[in-house]
């Protein structure tokens, strides 16, 4: 599976500064809802394909428009975490997405990851 | 709690026993040998505490169940790891036993000697990879150490009850094990 631009774009180096421009910098994503185009959302939609919410083989991930496929994402990631279900990217949606992660995708698996010895 | 698809687990006797090692070539400089075995010990014995497994540490690494090392992005096995912050580590399900973690990170066993403030805690991320390794997939509940993010600087090394009966369930229990010397001790962490 390709590496997220998401996920590629994140620091290369521990500077404090560049620890605050990526905080500053995805809070473009702040409160968009289905309906919204915001520059760089492809990035949010590679996160949550990659970690299992975005599933279909036909969506287009590549496009910053915020569509029923992603609002159905975002309500099924706020609902599997335990967070408030808004289906829009609020701050706790938002910071939780930000957050540093294990792995493993949530929904579903990874044909990668849960793979059984031979 | 939560499980992998098809309910995977070490399908041996029970009480088990299971063996780990540190892969010779992929290891970090900065923090000793000794701090990462104490660590993964201390992470592997939460575990211990609760089924009846027993994790015993092995020098021979080809031949472990569980193989511990730490991988910079592309480290072929399909998903990449990705530099600073963003993904931790990964492991996989029952009976594949690899623990990767993410070389990239500012890895820290003590937040007295290690400033940084994308410092994160190996002991919590080895933790929640082991209860990968034992079946256990992502929970929703934010206080269990199967839940997946992680903040920087935060350590979170204690099993919540979701986690306890998660692995309890795929296990058994610890015949030592007692819920209220665990609840204790999660209080305590977690006021």
């Amino acid at each position: 599976r390709p590496e997220p631009e998401f996920a590629s774009n994140q620091l290369t180096e521990t500077t404090p500064s560049n620890y605050y421009y990526y905080y500053y910098y995805h809070n473009r994503f702040l409160n968009s809802r289905r309906g919204s185009h915001v520059s760089g959302l492809s990035e949010i939609k590679k996160y949550f394909h990659y970690f299992g919410y975005l599933t279909s083989q036909d969506y287009d991930v590549s496009d910053d428009m915020f569509d029923a496929p992603l609002e159905s994402a975002v309500i099924y990631y706020q609902s599997k975490l335990g967070l408030q279900v808004t289906g829009k990217l609020d701050f706790d949606t938002l910071s939780q997405i930000l957050a540093p992660r294990c792995g493993v995708p949530d929904a579903g698996s990874s044909p990668a990851l849960h793979a059984t010895k031979n | 709690y939560v499980y992998f698809p098809g309910k995977p687990r070490w399908a041996r006797r029970i009480p088990m026993t299971l063996t780990y090692g540190f892969s010779p070539d992929y290891m970090i400089r900065y923090l000793s040998l000794s701090d990462i075995r104490k660590t993964f010990k201390g992470a592997f014995s939460k575990w211990e505490s609760v089924i009846p497994v027993r994790f015993v540490e092995t020098d021979d690494y080809g031949f472990a169940d569980i193989k511990i090392g730490f991988y910079a992005g592309d480290h072929g096995d399909g998903e990449p790891f990705d530099g600073v912050l963003g993904i931790l580590g990964h492991s996989f399900s029952p009976e594949s036993g690899k623990l990767h973690l993410d070389a990239a990170e500012m890895w820290a066993v003590d937040f007295q000697v290690e400033k940084s403030k994308v410092a994160i805690d190996l002991e919590s991320v080895a933790v929640h990879e082991i209860g990968h390794l034992l079946g256990l997939a992502h929970s929703p509940v934010k206080g269990a150490v199967m839940y997946p993010s992680l903040k920087p600087r935060v350590k979170k090394v204690d099993l919540s009850l979701d986690d306890i009966q998660g692995v309890q369930s795929l296990y058994g229990t610890n015949p030592n094990f007692t819920f209220s010397s665990s609840l204790e001790s999660d209080t305590s962490a977690n006021p």
